[in-house]
């Protein structure tokens, strides 16, 4: 059996809306430490991999290690309906592995509602990606900004064009992008420390200078949910997708990794 | 102007 419960509002509903432009169908893992969720947008373009530890809940159980396709549109749509304040609560039992239950408990416990979404087959939304230990190192620079200031930054190219240049050197963090009508370019001096302060860009690990082209539509969606926390990490390689993440308390993260555009 | 690449060249899909 697995169940876990959750106020109205909590982090998990509030990612779970901000990944619905991106995901429909998504993969979750469920084990006794936590709760993960993989997911591939239609284009294969970005690649979501989130993993909310057991105490981020208000309870948490779960007997089995267990994994199940999820409508992720359908859940968030029973899950709005739900009251301020209400106690939700997610459910799996062993005898009915073909749907879901969801139930809301208003605060004084006298009305329940209870609702069952139907599992669907989300296998090839999984996808091997090695453990984040050994692929930290072989990003070639990682900074940390304060996640609002990433989304300033998006928001601010996409009014020129489609696509964003990332450049990253000792001296210059840098968001460019040049359109019919002009051109932008968002430099940032960076801090060099292991410790990165929450008001500042920090580069906190660099092997070399690199580049990245992205399309900013994917970009913006990444700064979305990265607005739900202060700071955005993240990672550039011209040998591995961009990673964008989120940490979740001590041992949770969201991470999207965005394959890049490049010039043939 | 450059192309959008997926993430199949990165990851294997299980």
């Amino acid at each position: 059996m697995f169940e876990l419960t959750m106020a109205k509002g909590s982090i998990l509903q509030g990612v779970l809306e901000a990944i619905l432009d991106l995901v429909n169908v998504a993969n979750v893992d469920c084990s006794s430490k936590g709760f993960s969720l993989q997911a591939l947008d239609t284009e294969h373009v970005v690649f979501l991999s989130l993993f909310f530890p057991s105490e981020v809940f208000r309870s948490y159980r779960c007997d089995e290690d267990c994994s199940m396709g999820i409508a992720i549109a359908d859940m968030v749509d029973l899950l709005r309906a739900s009251n301020d304040g209400d106690i939700i609560t997610i459910k799996v039992t062993d005898q009915n592995f073909e749907d879901i239950t969801i139930t809301f408990e208003s605060p004084d416990k006298t009305k329940t509602t209870d609702m069952d979404l139907q599992l669907v087959d989300a296998r090839s939304h999984r996808l091997k990606i090695s453990e984040w230990h050994d692929m930290e190192s072989e990003y070639q620079a990682i900074f940390c900004m304060p996640s609002a200031q990433f989304m300033l930054n998006c928001k601010s190219l996409s009014v020129i064009d489609d696509d964003v240049v990332i450049r990253v050197n000792e001296e210059v963090i840098s968001f460019s992008t040049k359109g019919k009508s002009g051109c932008v370019n968002i430099s940032h001096v960076p801090n060099k420390t292991d410790n990165p302060e929450k008001a500042s860009v920090t580069l906190t690990h660099m092997r070399g200078p690199v580049s990245l082209t992205l399309n900013l539509r994917y970009m913006k969606s990444c700064a979305k949910v990265s607005t739900l926390f202060d700071q955005v990490k993240i990672g550039l390689s011209t040998k591995l997708p961009l990673m964008v993440e989120c940490k979740i308390a001590e041992k949770g993260y969201i991470r999207y990794f965005v394959a890049p555009k490049i010039t043939e | 102007s450059p192309t959008q690449k997926t993430l199949d060249r990165f990851f294997q899909s299980s």
